[in-house]
């Protein structure tokens, strides 16, 4: 699953 | 970092620094929905409060630091400063806000990626974001017809939102696991709204008059 930290986006 | 998102990120930058321009310059907000200006703060305030533990790029940082402080000052200039507020027609702008932010909340309480703060608050953020222009698109619909600048600031940002879909698209094929699902859907509904704005944006193009929207 998508960890929280790859929210790279703005 | 794509093509995509970063035409998305300063298109998306446009639109606030045209609008803080108009502002300081005319000394005027005619037109603009107070209401939006502080859904648009509240909804980087939720998603950018990560700033200050874990640091991304500089790229990063600096942009969540431009949004933050051009639509404070936005809000600031419309509700405090001493010109511009008088031309804020507050009997126009009722769009209780308060409506959407609500079951935005409540709707990120259920769907969310993980059940921590930081992320409830992201998927928030995203959801709110999505409906925050509302305010001002029930405003434009009752003034009838907008100045340019308006205008300009609704389709950068709509702009931004579509060239953001772009880049999940070519994310999802690049990336193996870039899959975010709240991002995608809220991205989507957003940039849907305004696609009927998109549409008598570009017919008072063609007939390059003053943008009439249907009663």
């Amino acid at each position: 699953d998508s960890d929280s930290e790859d929210k790279d986006e703005l | 970092m794509n093509i995509f998102r970063l035409a998305g990120d300063l298109t998306h930058l446009a639109s606030v620094l045209v609008l803080l321009l108009k502002i300081h310059t005319i000394k005027s907000c005619a037109g603009i929905s107070l209401k939006t200006q502080e859904l648009y703060a509240i909804v980087f305030a939720t998603r950018y409060l990560d700033l200050f533990t874990t640091y991304i790029s500089l790229y990063n940082t600096l942009m969540k630091l431009i949004f933050l402080g051009s639509s404070f000052s936005i809000v600031w200039y419309i509700r405090k400063h001493k010109i511009v507020r008088r031309s804020y027609d507050k009997d126009q702008d009722t769009f209780r806000h308060y409506f959407i932010v609500l079951p935005c909340f409540v709707l990120a309480l259920i769907i969310h990626e993980k059940f921590t703060v930081r992320e409830v608050l992201w998927a928030f953020s995203l959801y709110l974001e999505a409906v925050a222009i509302l305010p001002q698109l029930v405003l434009l619909q009752r003034t009838r017809n907008i100045d340019n600048l308006t205008g300009q600031y609704v389709f950068l940002l709509g702009a931004y939102r579509a060239l953001y879909i772009l880049n999940w698209i070519y994310r999802y094929f690049t990336e193996p696991h870039f899959v975010h699902w709240i991002t995608w859907i809220s991205g989507l509904v957003q940039t849907l709204l305004y696609a009927d704005f998109f549409y008598y944006y570009f017919q008072s193009m063609k007939n390059n008059g003053k943008l009439q929207l249907p009663a």
